[in-house]
């Protein structure tokens, strides 16, 4: 029953697949449930967001929104050599574009306020990073991030220090108390023989980490598979599949809508609009909730494909209903194991293990698994020759660090994390298993495992508390909660101050200090002129030996009210003994050329 | 000009070092660290930028304008390097690089 007039709603078949039914985010039914984000602010930080186009500017959120290359409030893209920097208007129009405008094109969560942040267009530091993960994080609740390390096949890199306390800080104090969410893209490298497991974002507990699938519910060419991904959504594949429709930036080239919108860049920001229905149903979800609804809900997508699983949104939005928080996060910390073992040139693999007992586990209370992340210390020749897979307790095989044939680095890892969401809802407590083989020539030199160190994060429910909560999912996904008014009471969320004031920008700095140099001029000459002009007339020799003749004081000056200070020090003394001073009023000094001549005799004993 | 530098000092092409400084929680606390980074930035003849983002006791030191020879660079890098390691209210400190980053 959802129609619009937006010219290219029927070609947006992630929302609405009419080609292929069932390969959609089934959002429309949630629309119907008036379930459109409404509260919610998502920020795409990215290279800018064109804020007045029509899609956009009325959702456009300023008070969440900065600009970190310019340093000014306002991220409106900057036009760029290669028509590029249409990326994160992109990504805003498929997370919140206004419907019914007759424009372009309809958000997933078209009724959330949408920010900009841009960061991407000039030289990115860890602690610009750093900056925009926290940016306005009382306001904004979602951060859309479609971008990250090159998905070349031989980068590893993520989060430097810096960004990792900003990502971390902003689960603990951002929106409230509940965490802000980060959605992150990954897996964009899939031609490069890529890995996401090598981006730091993916492998981070604190973010939601989206790749794509097809319209067909395939893997598209540009896909990775990896064991830190939470889930995928749409977007485009092959060139005989479509791209996402959305808006578009209407600078240089744009038109202000694109039907060629691909890659994981598309995926994330639908998951981010996703989540920004979800946290309308229920604004008090913890980022935690968060991964565990998208964990619980997802559905597998391809029998080839293990990591691929976009669920039907229609009932995992509503899922959050029912949903109470998940108990505090609990961690396991395994000492740093020194290994110094070579790893066999041959088809053999190196194998270490490490127990985890319930002794271990008791001062957390940590019982069942969410994220398991390992850190190496590796020395190769050749890094992209080294094939990790993790084992958790139940026999779950994660391959958390696959072969690439393009990474020829010679310095293997340094305390690199890997991690795997394989193993979340699984006991604890057992052994894991760390195997790592050489795939490479056997005849270059053999690999040594330094160190490894084994990291746990998951929760005090038990087995049997999770089965429950699936139970209530299932009856959940029934549909049984959607008619009725069934809601949850949500806790009020923490008072955290947000940023600490305005920063002025350099711009209003430097109108502040033109105005306070010529205030500071303007009040030097004024002062110079009356003393200047006070001088001149008090040590006039007529005034001492005769009656005082005051100056003629010209219209303009006494239209300008200068007429006061420019009178001379005069001394008056009146005919009764009484002393005349400047401390009188302006008045009583008019009075000698304002009083009539005969009040004026017997005054002319005024003196200087 | 939290983080990204502004008029009168390098953008991040110039030298900037992200620091962690040691100070007390609490009320005042901001004041109190936000005088050590001055100091801080003073013994190396960097200017204070700010804190970063939300950060509490991060804060981001940056050269002041001006092109500088390469030798040059080296030499404010080891000086300020050695200021850095050495002081006492530094916890954790950082040159900050370029990091590539791509759209996806």
């Amino acid at each position: 029953s959802v129609h619009f007039n937006d010219p290219k709603y029927p070609q947006q078949w992630h929302l609405n697949n009419r080609r292929s039914p069932g390969r959609d985010i089934n959002v429309t039914g949630v629309w119907e449930r008036n379930v459109t984000g409404r509260g919610v602010t998502v920020v795409v930080v990215d290279d800018g967001v064109e804020h007045t186009i029509q899609d956009i500017a009325p959702n456009y959120s300023p008070e969440g929104s900065y600009d970190l290359n310019s340093n000014d409030p306002d991220p409106m893209p900057h036009p760029d050599l290669e028509n590029g920097n249409h990326h994160g208007t992109r990504c805003a129009g498929e997370i919140a574009a206004v419907p019914n405008n007759s424009f372009c094109a309809v958000g997933v969560a078209f009724g959330s306020r949408i920010a900009g942040i841009r960061v991407l267009d000039g030289p990115l530091t860890d602690s610009m990073e750093a900056v925009a993960f926290n940016k306005h994080y009382q306001i904004n609740d979602i951060y859309s991030c479609s971008w990250g390390p090159d998905d070349d096949g031989k980068t590893v890199d993520g989060p430097h220090q810096l960004g990792k306390a900003a990502l971390q800080h902003g689960v603990i104090a951002g929106r409230q108390g509940f965490g802000s969410i980060f959605v992150v893209a990954s897996g964009n490298g899939g031609q490069h023989n890529d890995n996401c497991n090598y981006d730091g974002y993916a492998n981070s507990i604190y973010t939601v980490t989206i790749g794509a699938v097809d319209e067909e519910g395939r893997m598209p060419f540009y896909a990775e598979e990896c064991a830190s991904m939470l889930a995928v959504t749409f977007s485009g594949g092959d060139k005989m599949l479509r791209s996402i429709v959305t808006t578009d930036w209407d600078l240089q080239k744009g038109t202000g809508c694109t039907e060629g919108h691909t890659g994981t860049s598309a995926a994330a920001p639908l998951a981010a609009g996703m989540i920004a229905l979800m946290l309308q149903v229920r604004p008090c979800l913890t980022w935690r909730d968060v991964q565990h609804i998208i964990v619980f809900t997802a559905t597998r997508v391809s029998p080839s494909q293990a990591d691929a699983r976009p669920g039907p949104a229609h009932f995992r939005v509503l899922i959050p209903r029912v949903w109470t928080s998940v108990p505090y996060l609990a961690s396991y910390v395994s000492p740093v194991l020194k290994e110094n073992k070579a790893i066999p040139l041959s088809a053999r693999p190196l194998e270490v293990l490490w127990n985890v007992s319930r002794m271990d586990l008791d001062m957390s209370g940590l019982k069942t698994l969410e994220h398991v992340a390992v850190t190496v210390s590796i020395t190769h020749p050749r890094r992209g020759s080294l094939e990790v897979k993790l084992f958790c307790p139940s026999g779950m095989m994660s391959l958390i660090g696959a072969p690439r044939s393009l990474d020829s680095d010679p310095n293997g890892f340094n305390d690199w994390t890997f991690s795997t969401v394989r193993c979340w809802g699984e006991r604890a407590k057992g052994t894991y298993r760390l195997v790592i083989r050489d795939v490479g020539d056997k005849t270059s030199q053999a690999g040594v495992l330094r160190q490894w160190q084994l990291i746990l994060y998951g929760s005090v429910w038990s087995p049997v508390d999770i089965r429950d909560r699936q139970r209530l999912l299932e009856s959940a996904m029934s549909g049984k909660y959607l008619h009725d008014g069934f809601t949850l009471p949500c806790p009020p969320g923490l008072n955290i101050p947000d940023e600490n004031g305005y920063t002025i920008t350099p711009n209003t700095l430097k109108t502040l200090v033109l105005i306070g140099c010529f205030t500071i001029f303007w009040t030097i000459y004024y002062l110079l002129e009356v003393y200047l002009s006070q001088r001149n007339v008090a040590f006039r020799p007529i005034c001492r030996s005769g009656p005082c003749h005051w100056p003629q004081r010209s219209q303009k000056a006494k239209e300008e009210g200068t007429e006061l200070e420019s009178v001379p020090l005069c001394s008056s003394q009146d005919p009764d003994g009484g002393d005349w001073s400047l401390s009188q009023s302006r008045g009583a000094l008019d009075v000698p050329q304002l009083l009539p001549p005969d009040l004026l005799q017997g005054k002319e004993a005024q003196m200087c | 000009l939290v983080g990204a530098g502004g008029p009168g000092v390098q953008g991040p092409r110039g030298l900037s070092w992200a620091v962690r400084l040691d100070g007390p929680e609490g009320k005042g606390a901001e004041e109190s660290l936000e005088r050590r980074a001055d100091a801080l930035a003073q013994a190396t003849g960097l200017m204070n930028a700010g804190r970063i983002g939300e950060l509490q006791g991060h804060y981001l030191l940056v050269q002041p304008a001006g092109h500088r020879q390469a030798r040059q660079v080296e030499a404010v890098r080891q000086q300020v390097e050695a200021v850095l390691a050495r002081h006492e209210a530094v916890r954790w400190h950082s040159e900050q690089r370029l990091l590539k980053r791509t759209k996806r």
